[in-house]
């Protein structure tokens, strides 16, 4: 009596919208306009591409007294879609380049699908996708999603001769929002990521006319991340399972090892299989899975793995990010911090972070702002349930001091191989202990200073009323 | 030089397992074994069968200082799953029974098939389902998850006679958890189902050979939940396409409306195609993509259709509530309300609330503790990115009164055709602004009558001291 179906991924995430931050027309056209753009940020920083994106976004029609149809459109400089992948690339759900062990903003492989199906879902027209790898030509496509079936429908397509040897992305679409009430987010949103990427060059046009231009001021890039492989303590059994079975079965454990972790040379190996009574030029072909279980548990106890290397990430940079900062908030104080390189689960992640008081920073008086940021995002939701905030918020602040004339501003960043979001929407981080531990060693390092700061400050100011 | 790949949607879960709840050993093992158990209430109350479920945990070898593998064993009698489809719904991400629009507990499709997914990652042993619907047979499958593909792959199988007409559903698998850290959370929501749940008979034992019994107290149970027909306000342009498309183009417009929208009869139907200036008897054949959204639009904006009817949903009930409250908790004080029934995006909801003081509710003195429920679940994580904490925050105690010598708690439930969760570990919901009003208006109700009592109270202390 019960009715069993089969639901594609495409028609999950359409029916479960709000579970990718397509909540409402308001979340939705900041959640949209933030995955093309992140898209385009990471196919120029990935590719070494000083980034130049345009945005606009276009009212069309009302469609009630606080939504509209709105055109969306967004250039980028970036690598551009090969002609083989585009349509797979944004008209499939799980279909991306960042499944991959490589810190990226995109990870899910879901994002700018998303917002091609929600512009498809609110406003019935197709997107239109324009692009380049810089080669002898530029595609275009004209297509829609087949919900259903988790596949795009090609409506039509043109290739152009690319004689100025263009190269990027273009998207445009039609989608229903609340531009009244998402503005403020969406502009917050440029902003903060203009303060952390003053090497973009971004312009956004509003619906009402209004430019929004973050001109580059910073010449150096940082150098992109690199692909990296497993550390034995970022893998499960079964996935342990699947690598010996996708490698030669005449391969030797120890070759296998060498060949598939992270950082295990030889001596490691040899050490480790001595550790798990396990002899180094087994076969694979002749591991069961009773030796293979018992290789598991012994990775998973043995302490000699050198922890991951973080040369693999791209932080933001120290002098990058307090250019960025200087350049979007003027503050009269800026302090920036790097913790040591860190990881957990076999994942290496750096924080960084920065205190900022004065200048144009929002806030009331004596406040304290948090502005989270993960491999280079803004994430301007969900703060109660963020990992930053929770640490914020068990910080006894009597125990520093700061002038509570102006408000004041903590920037905390972490760059990872993999960011622990606790939704597919990218809004907030789940609070794992080494992260939790680094995030409170940083700011407990730049509230010292700036308690120092601020002593030094009423002193003068003390002196001076003598 | 990227490089393209596409993941089946149980890859793209068992790589991103914290989304659906699976962070660490101690959450996963909460997890795994809510999930199942939800599946065992929902295939019982959808049924009208009072629940017997026993859920026993036993510790099978330790991994390492706080993880061990455990194996997990749940039964309980309700409608089993029907030969043809056992496999797929529980080996396969993104099959369900309640894809439908019903309230249920079951939603996504994928929580079964996670806890026996993340059960094969961790532990390398397949599963054991045993199941019946009542009928000549009893079936017996040992499988696993091809991961890669989203299917199950079946070891063994065996078909009993069922000389008894046993009906039910036995799971068995083995994991890896960390239960000293995790128990205080399972037997929580244990308690806190059963104090919703008295008519359901719940047997757990943990691995220290503990047994948590919660015998049924109550013989009736709430008549279940409805299939209804979606809203006009509830679906998009796409849906309506979709809708169109699957039915017959000969059918009319007013038909089609009739036949597929909730509370849509003749009178309405006429009213509303007036007010769109569609004619009633053309034919959906004869409907163009303009027309179709012309048809929409006005379905957005007229103001003539019923609200959702609530007759669908299944609350707890005002009895049910109290008897259960009572039972676990035994306080001196306890107050329920229902409000009436409201609606948010087509869906219909009802918020069922209770002030409960004294008894065995833990907390700090004066301490005001929130107990979430949603479609019978209880919450117990997320509470920081709840739209009930978010209410409640808002809240200016200063203008009730409460006594101040022991904690007062506030259960909050929410039952709809569908529950807007933030992830889809479902442990929190987003504040939709319908639902936040009416879940204020139902606390500042139970408050006002507590403050009545809390001052009625005191009047007689201080009478009595004179
Ligand atoms: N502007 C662009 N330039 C180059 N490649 C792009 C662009 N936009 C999308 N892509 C490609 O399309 C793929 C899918 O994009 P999509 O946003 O759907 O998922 P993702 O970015 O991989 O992951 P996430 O869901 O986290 O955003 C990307 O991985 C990338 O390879
Ligand atoms: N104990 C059970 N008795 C009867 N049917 C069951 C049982 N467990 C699972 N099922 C069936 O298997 C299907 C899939 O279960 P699964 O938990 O994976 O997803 P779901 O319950 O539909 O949704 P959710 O992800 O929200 O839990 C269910 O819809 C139900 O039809
Ligand atoms: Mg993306
Ligand atoms: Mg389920």
């Amino acid at each position: 009596r019960e009715v069993y179906k089969e639901a594609s991924p495409s028609e999950f995430f359409y029916r479960n919208r709000q579970l990718a931050g397509f909540s409402n027309p308001s979340r939705a056209l900041y959640t949209a306009i933030r995955e093309l753009f992140e898209n385009s940020l990471d196919a120029c920083e990935l590719h070494r591409i000083k980034p130049n994106i345009l945005i606009s976004l276009r009212h069309i029609e009302s469609t009630s007294s606080n939504t509209a149809i709105y055109k969306l459109y967004i250039q980028d400089n970036g690598s551009g879609i090969p002609k083989e992948y585009v349509l797979d690339a944004l008209g499939k759900i799980f279909f991306s380049s960042k499944y991959i062990l490589r810190q990226s903003r995109g990870t899910f492989g879901l994002g700018g699908t998303m917002a091609i199906l929600y512009a498809q879902a609110t406003s019935g027209k197709p997107v239109k996708v324009v692009t380049s790898t810089g080669g002898k030509y530029i595609v275009s496509y004209v297509f829609q999603i087949d919900i259903d079936r988790n596949r795009p429908h090609v409506i039509s397509q043109k290739t152009i001769r690319n004689n100025l040897k263009w190269r990027g992305t273009i998207l445009e679409l039609y989608l229903e929002g609340n531009y009244p009430h998402a503005s403020r987010y969406i502009v917050s949103y440029f902003k903060h990521t203009a303060a952390i990427t003053p090497y973009a060059d971004i312009t956004f046009i509003d619906p009402d006319g209004n430019l929004f231009y973050f001109p580059r001021t910073v010449g150096i890039m940082p150098e992109p991340p690199k692909e990296t492989l497993p550390h034995p303590h970022g893998i499960d059994l079964e996935t342990l399972k699947r690598m010996i079975k996708r490698s030669p079965k005449s391969m030797t454990i120890s070759e296998f090892l060498m060949k598939n972790f992270h950082r295990v040379g030889k001596m490691i190996a040899k050490k480790f299989l001595r550790y798990a009574k396990i002899k180094g030029n087994l076969r694979l072909g002749e591991m069961d899975n009773t030796l293979i279980e018992k290789l598991y548990r012994a990775m998973k106890t043995f302490d000699g793995f050198i922890s991951p290397s973080s040369d693999v990430l791209s932080p933001i940079g120290e002098r990058i990010f307090k250019e960025g900062i200087l350049k979007e908030f003027n503050p009269e104080y800026i302090d920036v911090v790097t913790r040591p390189p860190s990881s957990y689960e076999g994942h290496p992640f750096i924080i960084e972070a920065a205190l900022v008081y004065g200048g144009s920073i929002p806030g009331s008086p004596g406040e304290i702002v948090l502005y989270r940021y993960a491999n280079k995002i803004p994430l301007l939701f969900d703060e109660g349930s963020d990992v930053a905030a929770k640490v914020l918020n068990n910080i006894n602040m009597n125990n520093y001091k700061r002038p509570m004339d102006k408000p004041t501003a903590l920037f905390i960043h972490i760059a990872s191989t993999k960011i622990p979001f606790k939704t597919v929407g990218k809004e907030a981080i789940a609070d794992i202990p080494e992260i939790e531990k680094e995030i409170e060693l940083a700011i407990r390092y730049l509230l010292r200073r700036f308690t120092t700061y601020t002593r030094k400050i009423e002193r003068k100011i003390h002196a001076e009323r003598r």
